[in-house]
């Protein structure tokens, strides 16, 4: 079997489900959004829309960025904006119906995760570099054990 | 050959260079640090002393969770707080020359990147999950069409 095919067997379990993803709201206040991300840690998150649709991705850097006037660092932002002011509108995404372990593990290179989202665009999970490299690192253990040279 | 062993082939290439790092020094304050991750927008960098040894790891988040007091969103530690202050103290970090391939990737299930130092504990730049993928992405390739079944 080649290392693609043991891959795929593991791969049904990369999905993060969407249960598990912290995330705002395109129309939340930056003030909520600063909160959420400084207390869940997580460098940078889906944001859905009411439909449940990922219609960006936010970060502080975005926040902060907004907070940097020229005489000195502001709050007012977060009080003015809304997260759709600031967030990320051009990303990657996936249908895991549609995309192909190989396209994965391309989109993987230059992105940390992947939001997957099922024919109507609607927010399923995250596929991300640390499931990858978790299956990568079981699967060479087993490949190499078996056929070593 | 086993993919360990195409992997090893191109491990030289893996280090980014201390040169091209974005840091903060442990003494900056933290409004310097506020600025820098704010521009440079990679979500977490490494901390050294004045001797450009690694004694940390900081992130937007480890500064704006001091700005949170009981009123309001505050500036004030900005000015009254230094890196060393707020920086991650306990983190992975490797040496290349004693650390074996498998041990930078089991590592790297759980760190998006690791700091290399040298026997003194000088930086000598980052190994980061996105090289490690590429060399991957490039092996399997490799691999699968010459020994595909
Ligand atoms: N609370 C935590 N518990 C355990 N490990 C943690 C952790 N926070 C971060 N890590 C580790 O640090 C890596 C980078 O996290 P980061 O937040 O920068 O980057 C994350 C974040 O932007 C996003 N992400 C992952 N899980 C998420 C979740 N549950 N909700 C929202 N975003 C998530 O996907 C990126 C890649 O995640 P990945 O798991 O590959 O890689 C993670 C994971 O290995
Ligand atoms: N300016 C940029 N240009 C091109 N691609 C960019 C980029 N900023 C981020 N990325 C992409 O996003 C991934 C996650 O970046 P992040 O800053 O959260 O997480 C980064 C950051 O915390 C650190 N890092 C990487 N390069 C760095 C550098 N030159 N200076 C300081 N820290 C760096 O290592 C982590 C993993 O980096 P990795 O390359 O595996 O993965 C990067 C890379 O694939």
């Amino acid at each position: 079997p080649s290392i693609k095919h043991l891959i795929q067997e593991k791969s049904g379990s990369f999905l993060i489900p969407a249960s598990r993803i912290a995330f705002v709201q395109d129309d939340n206040p930056l003030y909520h959004a600063f909160l959420i991300l400084t207390k869940v840690k997580y460098s940078k998150i889906p944001v859905l829309d009411k439909d449940k649709k990922v219609v960006g991705l936010l970060s502080l850097a975005m926040i902060t960025d907004k907070m940097l006037t020229n005489e000195e660092i502001s709050t007012a932002p977060l009080d003015q904006l809304k997260v759709k002011d600031v967030m990320q509108t051009k990303f990657d995404k996936i249908n895991f119906v549609e995309t192909t372990l190989e396209a994965q593990l391309h989109l993987l290179i230059n992105n940390a995760f992947l939001p997957v989202v099922d024919d109507r665009g609607v927010f399923q999970g995250l596929l991300t570099r640390r499931e990858w490299i978790k299956a990568f690192n079981y699967v060479t253990h087993t490949y190499d054990k078996h056929y070593k040279s």
